[in-house]
C-alpha cells in the first residue's frame, strides 16, 4: 500500500 | 484532506493576507519582523520546490502559488517599497537569522528521510519553519506592546500549526503507515514557542488592554 506521507501537506 | 487539515491551511492563509493586507492598506510595517518574513520566504521557496514536478491537486498547487508570492510580496514590501520600508524598525530587528539557518541546514543533513536534495531541501524547510517565528517574538518583546494587526498575525501563525498537529493526529488513526516524526516533531517544536505567546495574548484579551509582554 503506497506509503500515505505527508508531502501532499502544504 | 480533514477538516483538522483545512482549517488550518485557511488560517495560515489568514495569516499571511491579514499580513499583506496591514501592510498594503496602512503603508507602514511597524511591528513587522524582516527576518520572519525572510525566512517564511526561504520555508515556502525551499519547501515548494515541486510545485512545477508533482501535481497533487488544483488546491494544493493554488495554495503554494499563494503562499509564495505573498511572503515574497512582503519581503519586497518591507525592503523595496518607498514608504513601508521607512518603517521598518531595522536596529531592533536584530536577530542574526543565519544562526538560525545554518544549524537547520546542518540538521537537515543529518535527519532526513531520504538523502536526497528535494528531501534533504524539505527537511531543512520544516526545521526552518519552526524556528522562523523567533526573530518576530523576539521584536514583541523587544517592542513590548503591539498593536493587534501583529498580534493576530502572530496568533493565527501558531493556531494554523495547532491545528496541523490535530490534523496530524487524525491521519495517524485514520491512514496506515502514517508515522513522519521529522514533520511531528518540527511542528510540535514550533507550537510550543508560540505558547507563551497564546498565554499572554489571552490575558490581554481577558483584560481587553493592549497585549504587554514581560519583559
Amino acid at each position: 500500500v503506497k506509503e500515505a506521507s505527508t508531502k501532499d501537506e502544504l | 484532506m480533514n477538516i483538522f487539515r483545512l482549517a488550518g491551511d485557511l488560517t495560515h492563509l489568514a495569516s499571511v493576507l491579514v499580513l499583506l493586507l496591514k501592510i498594503h492598506t496602512i503603508k507602514s510595517c511597524a511591528g513587522i519582523s524582516l527576518k520572519t518574513q525572510e525566512l517564511y520566504a526561504i520555508v515556502f521557496a525551499t519547501r515548494y520546490l515541486d510545485l512545477f514536478t508533482t501535481y497533487i491537486s488544483l488546491y494544493n498547487t493554488l495554495m503554494k502559488l499563494i503562499f509564495l508570492g505573498s511572503s515574497f510580496s512582503i519581503v519586497w514590501y518591507i525592503r523595496k517599497h518607498k514608504i513601508v520600508r521607512r518603517s521598518y524598525d531595522k536596529d531592533q530587528d536584530t536577530f542574526r537569522h543565519y544562526f538560525i539557518v545554518l544549524p537547520c541546514f546542518v540538521l537537515a543533513l543529518i535527519i532526513h528521510e531520504k538523502f536526497t536534495v528535494r528531501e534533504v531541501l524539505w527537511a531543512f524547510s520544516l526545521y526552518l519553519e519552526a524556528v522562523a517565528i523567533l526573530p518576530q517574538l523576539v521584536l514583541l518583546q523587544r517592542t513590548r506592546n503591539i498593536d493587534n494587526l501583529t498580534g493576530q498575525y502572530v496568533f493565527l501563525l501558531g493556531a494554523y500549526r495547532a491545528l496541523y498537529i490535530l490534523n496530524w493526529i487524525y491521519r495517524y488513526f485514520t491512514e496506515p503507515h502514517f508515522v513522519h516524526w521529522i514533520t511531528w516533531i518540527s511542528g510540535l517544536v514550533q507550537t510550543l514557542l508560540y505558547a507563551d505567546f497564546f498565554y499572554y495574548y489571552f490575558q490581554s484579551m481577558k483584560n481587553n488592554g493592549k497585549l504587554q509582554l514581560p519583559a
